[in-house]
């Protein structure tokens, strides 16, 4: 294992227990900052951690930001360790950054769904679910981004246990969901919630359920508009942007429906490169400028959550 | 370990209410095992489906009878997961 957080090979993939001792060294690097809570346990018992950034204040306005609900999208993961690195290297030169963590806490969970994400470097590759098993069920998992209590079991979704959009038999069943709406009803201020997935290049904003637009569209919008001009400024990669039922399809259950309902108004997905060349099978040596120009694009959204309080 | 060889992700764009039809026919027929990496959703939008070797006949078959193109996105996934597996070892090492 590497010796600190400056020799970890950021270029490169890595297993749970690489990402994890990872997260142990940059809490032990920087104790003032960075600290490790544990949310929850996974269905096999797998340890959910967060990882806090702040520079003091007790229950602050903070930010959520995840990688990995769906495990196969490896680029997620890959690019969470390195926004954490990426926090701590730049939390005092960067102003924008700077300002950020003066006023709010950053929240973030790299490996959100560790057991699929073992199984992917275990047993398939392309697993995406959880690896909840039920009784008189023929198959395993359920899609943890159809999982959460906003139009569950809505059109967009699967009833059938053996679907990749499977919703599982209610809502918030999954333990690694859970232990996020317990998280955030429990903290209750956290402003501003992106939840990050893989691939197709495009930013999203709830709904996902219904053709409703939100109250905030019009704010989103704008939101998004300059959060992609910054993704794109770096490296020229494009996306589009919209709510995720107009831009995408209708899928029901999805993470920031319910984080936007539970009243959190920057709700965000992001969908990171490719656009179908690699697909889930980006190549390692897309991690660093995937992270670096998504990077832009969450400080926009993050600072327009630090100057516009609510 | 499940293994890819042979497997490949074929990139459809329905173009007609029909194709897109018949592009959703295919999620329905769980026997062919498809992974749907990008769901159909709708008409220009790119459907990526991975097929496992078994399937790709009766796959490529069901699209040319009715007259849907498609593109070979990934010509071998296994080659696309070996190479993946082998840059984390050398990373390791």
């Amino acid at each position: 294992l590497p010796l600190s957080t400056n020799t970890f090979d950021y270029t490169t993939y890595h297993s749970l227990d690489e990402i994890y001792a990872f997260m142990d060294l940059l809490v032990a690097e920087n104790p003032n900052l960075v600290s490790k809570l544990e949310i929850g346990q996974s269905t096999e018992n797998r340890p959910l951690y967060v990882l806090k950034f702040s520079k003091g204040g007790t229950n602050r306005p903070a930010i959520w930001i995840d990688t990995g609900i769906h495990s196969r999208e490896w680029v997620t993961q890959a690019s969470g360790v390195w926004f954490a690195k990426k926090i701590v290297q730049d939390h005092e030169n960067d102003e924008g950054l700077a300002s950020i963590l003066d006023k709010m806490d950053i929240f973030l969970e790299i490996v959100t769904n560790p057991d699929g994400f073992v199984f992917t470097q275990t047993q398939n590759r392309m697993w995406r679910k959880t690896r909840s098993k039920r009784s008189g069920s023929l198959c395993i998992g359920v899609d943890p981004n159809r999982n959460w209590d906003a139009g569950f079991g809505g059109p967009g979704a699967s009833g059938n246990p053996c679907s990749e959009t499977y919703h599982g038999p209610y809502a918030n069943s999954e333990p690694e969901v859970k232990a996020i709406v317990d998280f955030v009803k429990s903290h209750g201020n956290i402003k501003a919630f992106i939840s990050i997935h893989s691939y197709s290049q495009l930013l999203l904003y709830p709904y996902g359920y219904t053709r409703t637009p939100v109250p905030d569209q019009k704010e989103l919008h704008e939101i998004s508009e300059k959060a992609v001009a910054a993704l794109s400024s770096l490296y020229g990669t494009s996306y589009k942007y919209g709510s995720i039922i107009t831009t995408i399809y209708q899928a029901s259950g999805g993470t920031i429906d319910w984080t936007y309902n539970q009243g959190i108004k920057y709700s965000f997905t992001f969908e990171l490169r490719d656009t179908g060349r690699y697909g889930f099978l980006l190549p390692a040596k897309q991690i660093v400028p995937t992270a670096q120009e998504t990077w832009l694009a969450l400080q926009v959204i993050m600072q327009h959550a630090r100057d516009h309080p609510y | 370990t499940e293994t890819f060889v042979g497997h490949q992700v074929l990139r459809i764009v329905p173009t007609t209410d029909e194709e897109l039809q018949k592009v959703e026919e295919l999620q329905n027929l769980e026997e062919l095992q498809l992974d749907f990496w990008l769901a159909p959703r709708g008409l220009g939008h790119p459907v990526d489906v991975h097929v496992p070797f078994p399937s790709l006949q009766p796959v490529k078959a069901h699209l040319e009878a009715n007259g849907i193109s498609y593109s070979i996105m990934i010509q071998d996934v296994q080659a696309l997961v070996d190479h993946e597996q082998t840059e984390m070892l050398r990373s390791r090492r």
